[in-house]
């Protein structure tokens, strides 16, 4: 699976 | 960062720092829905899940910080706290809250990024986000009138998502390979349930009229 991305908002 | 988003947390923020003030300054909780409250300290618990592990930025990590305590604090006082629990309208707020939970999960399981418990736990905190204002929005129906501060509290909840909509949009035409459907689908139907508290709202500020919502 594709790699999730970074979950740099609130 | 752009100015989108930072607008939108801070709109967050102060829609926490309205119903902190509305509940430290009236000692009451009359209006508020307690499931709300419970949904969102839920949703912060699940999304946050990396706080001790990424480290995104110094604002990043306050910011969750400042959510998951204040949302755990407000369900506190009104479960807890003495004098403000005697107003909590338990007999009105009776969305089953917990069938939300329910849905939520279940589509998190089948709709990921990828399929890993924080990935999970991550989509399952978007999706409860956006259904988490049913309850308030039910009990400000059944109470009638509402208070200045509540309304307030929930005007400001309904913009933030908003401004995050915008956000998405100019990080789509920002930056390359932008795609978040998750959160931007999610946070569309979020804003979209505000739509008649706003039009209500907008009518009561035009006609400077107590906001009453239609029963």
């Amino acid at each position: 699976s594709s790699a999730a991305y970074i979950k740099d908002e609130l | 960062m752009n100015v989108f988003r930072f607008a939108g947390d801070m709109t967050h923020l102060i829609s926490i720092l309205v119903l902190l003030l509305k509940i430290y300054t009236t000692k009451s909780c009359s209006g508020i829905s307690l499931k709300t409250q419970e949904l969102y300290a839920v949703v912060f618990v699940t999304r946050y899940l990396d706080l001790v592990t990424d480290f995104i930025s110094v604002y990043n990590t306050v910011m969750k910080v400042v959510f998951i305590s204040s949302s755990l604090a407000i369900v506190w006082c009104i479960r807890r706290h003495k004098v403000v629990r005697r107003s909590y309208d338990k007999e009105l707020d009776t969305f089953r809250h917990w069938l939300l939970v329910g849905a939520c999960a279940v589509l998190a399981l089948v709709v990921h990024e990828k399929f890993s418990f924080q990935e999970v736990c991550w989509a399952f905190s978007i999706y409860l986000e956006a259904v988490a204002i049913l309850p308030q929005l039910v009990l400000l129906q059944r109470s009638g009138n509402v208070d200045n501060l509540t309304g307030q509290y929930v005007f400001f909840l309904g913009a933030y998502r908003a401004f995050y909509i915008l956000n998405w949009i100019y990080r789509y035409y920002s930056e390359q390979h932008f795609t978040r459907w998750i959160s931007c689908v999610s946070g569309i139907v979020q804003t979209a349930l505000y739509a008649d508290f706003f039009y209500y709202y907008f009518i009561s500020w035009k006609n400077n009229s107590k906001l009453q919502l239609p029963a």
